[in-house]
């Protein structure tokens, strides 16, 4: 924690930046960051400990309040949301947080348990449907992108609002595993018009840099929308989607904190960004 | 690649005998930036520059290798180093029960891990038990059972119990069941949720395990010596497993918590099959680091 009123000096840049790599914000973004405050400092717009605090508050508030936060919904008919992301990032429950969002609005919501790979992946799934209200639709001996099909000719057939697909965990260095989701999305694409409406990567806050790579091929292999930031009730600031905006640029949609249904929220810029600093 | 830059920046020094503070001062930058890079903590960073700055000053420069390639030698030994002994070796009891625990936080792959350590136990000539005590996550007991199934390999689980008291159960049942190894699943949680950490202690104080290991996602990036640190302060963690090497992320968190805990790293996955299982070696997770 920054002591407030100091005048700007080399060993208060240096904690600065250790604030912020310290939130995985990373290398290249904390060097144009570091730039932009000894610019400032230089044009006299900055001279103490916290003006600069509250300038690259302000600065990065900006720079996130500027992404569109809200989930594309179908003209008509059901909206279908595509779900992936690596190992254990939290994809399963981050779909039963949304489902309820949804079902707590009053809409119609099916989802389709394409993990049908893990052990046990399907049972999930099925606890968490009949948990928060929502349809489900599954067949552990059936591929993934048949699951896919069959819940997007339920929800057409049916009258469901929203669509949710839950895919397995993938490493994104895995071809034929990325191959598999550019199928599912395919699929997805010629059964509703306008499908996937929204295309979200499921992120750890806790993740590193790795994150990049990650944005970059699930992007390549099906084009995403959105992220959402899961597990930022830990001490990991998530910072990552900050920093990977120069190489890749997607916006947070919502961010997970917690374990139970209710735990999501939409993306807030203002908090996110506090929070880093705290 | 590191190696590649750090040539460049030693080019310059053909025909001077010792590595000065001038041009080391810019091959740092290089390392600095290529550990940063690849999620190692700030500060283990700092502490690991200031230990090659040490060993590279005044070091006389070997005529058989360039400068730049001597310097990515002290880099590369050092790291190495710091990652400890590759011990892979599981204490197994001479006698009586051998106990088992993995902890961490949420996806981390413990889960996984335990089905895969049973494989091991068992090629390793011993008789595991898998024990679900993550009563919390749905299906998280039917996750354990699929897979001590697809092992064959015997899976005590008590549906509404309470973990430290199903531990203790497995443990009382291993005998009858002609099991000398018992593996603990218990529930991701996160180092700063104080109930769910005490849950940790109650099943230590129940059932004494011989190793816990402190399960560990690959791509963990600053976050790594905070969490980590956590879960050693508050256990006896024994060791650490780091999954999910099979992608692509340099893995700089095996630094940052080998730093932070002193614990070896004993194992790494390396894919989600149950035979995907491998012992940690230092060498080449040092070149993983380095890029
Ligand atoms: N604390 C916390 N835990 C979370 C959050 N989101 C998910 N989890 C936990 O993270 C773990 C993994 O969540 P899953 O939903 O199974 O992750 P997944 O991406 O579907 O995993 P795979 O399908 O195996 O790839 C579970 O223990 C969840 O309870 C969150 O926002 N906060
Ligand atoms: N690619 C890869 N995936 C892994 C590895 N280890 C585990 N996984 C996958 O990571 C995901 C999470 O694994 P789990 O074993 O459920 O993780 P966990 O720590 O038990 O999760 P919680 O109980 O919710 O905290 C699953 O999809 C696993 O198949 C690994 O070494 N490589
Ligand atoms: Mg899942
Ligand atoms: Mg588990």
């Amino acid at each position: 924690v920054l002591a407030a009123g100091r005048e700007l000096d080399e060993a208060t840049i240096a904690e600065l930046e250790e604030q912020l790599f310290q939130a995985d914000i990373g290398p290249r973004a904390v060097d144009r960051l570091i730039g932009h405050i000894r610019r400032a400092y230089k044009m006299r717009e900055i001279r103490t400990t916290d003006q600069v605090l509250d300038y690259l508050k302000t600065e990065l508030k900006k720079e996130l309040g500027e992404w569109d936060t809200s989930i594309r919904f179908a003209q008509s008919g059901p909206t279908v949301i595509l779900v992936a992301g690596v190992n254990g990032s939290g994809k399963t429950t981050s779909i039963a947080k949304l489902a309820k969002l949804y079902c707590d609005e009053g809409k119609k919501v099916v989802l389709a348990a394409s993990d049908t790979f893990r052990a046990a992946a399907v049972e999930q799934l099925t606890v968490w449907a009949g948990r928060v209200g929502a349809e489900i639709v599954r067949n552990e001996s059936a591929d993934p992108a048949a699951v896919a099909f069959d819940a997007a000719d339920k929800a057409l057939a049916r009258g469901f609002d929203v669509l949710i697909v839950d895919t397995a965990g993938r490493l994104h260095t895995r071809e034929t595993l990325m191959e598999e989701l550019t199928k599912i999305r395919r699929v997805l694409e010629r059964k509703i018009p306008g499908a996937p409406h929204e295309v979200l990567l499921v992120l750890d806050a806790t993740t590193g840099q790795n994150a990049i790579s990650q944005a970059e091929k699930f992007t390549k292999a099906i084009n995403v929308t959105g992220l959402v930031l899961a597990k930022l009730d830990g001490t990991a600031k998530g910072g990552i989607v900050l920093g990977m905006r120069d190489q890749i640029d997607i916006p947070v949609k919502f961010v997970g904190l917690g374990e139970k249904a209710d735990d999501l929220e939409p993306f807030d810029a203002g908090k996110f960004v506090d929070a880093i600093f705290d | 690649s590191l190696s590649k830059s750090l040539e460049k920046v030693f080019e310059r020094m053909r025909g001077k005998p010792r590595l000065t503070e001038e041009n080391v001062q810019e091959a740092l930058r290089e390392v600095r930036l290529a550990l940063l890079e690849a999620d190692v903590s700030y500060k283990v960073v700092r502490d690991f520059l200031g230990k090659v700055t040490e060993r590279a000053l005044g070091a006389e420069l070997i005529k058989s290798v360039t400068p730049g390639q001597q310097f990515v030698k002290i880099v590369h030994d050092e790291l190495e180093a710091l990652m400890g002994e590759g011990d892979s070796t599981i204490p197994y009891r001479k006698e009586g029960l051998t106990v088992l625990m993995l902890v961490g936080l949420q996806g981390s792959g413990k889960t996984t891990t335990c089905a895969k350590l049973a494989m091991l136990v068992r090629q390793q000539k011993h008789r595991p038990m898998l024990v679900a005590a993550d009563v919390q996550r749905p299906a998280a007991i039917d996750q354990l059972e699929t897979l001590g199934r697809q092992l064959d390999v015997p899976v005590h689980l008590e549906r509404g119990g309470i973990p430290p008291l199903i531990c203790k159960q497995a443990v009382a049942k291993a005998g009858e069941l002609n099991c000398d190894v018992v593996i603990l699943d218990t529930a991701g949680r996160l180092h700063i949720d104080l109930q769910m950490m005490n849950e940790l202690k109650d099943i230590v104080r129940m059932v004494k395990p011989d190793q816990t290991f402190l399960v560990c996602d690959a791509m963990t990036g600053q976050d790594a010596v905070n969490s980590a640190g956590e879960f050693n302060q508050q256990l006896p963690v024994d060791g650490v497993i780091l999954t999910k090497l099979d992608g692509d992320a340099r893995g700089g968190a095996a630094l940052s918590i080998r730093s932070v805990t002193g614990k070896p790293i004993k194992f790494i996955g390396i894919g989600e099959k149950l035979d995907k299982l491998e012992p940690f070696h230092p060498d080449r997770m040092a070149t993983r680091i380095l890029g």
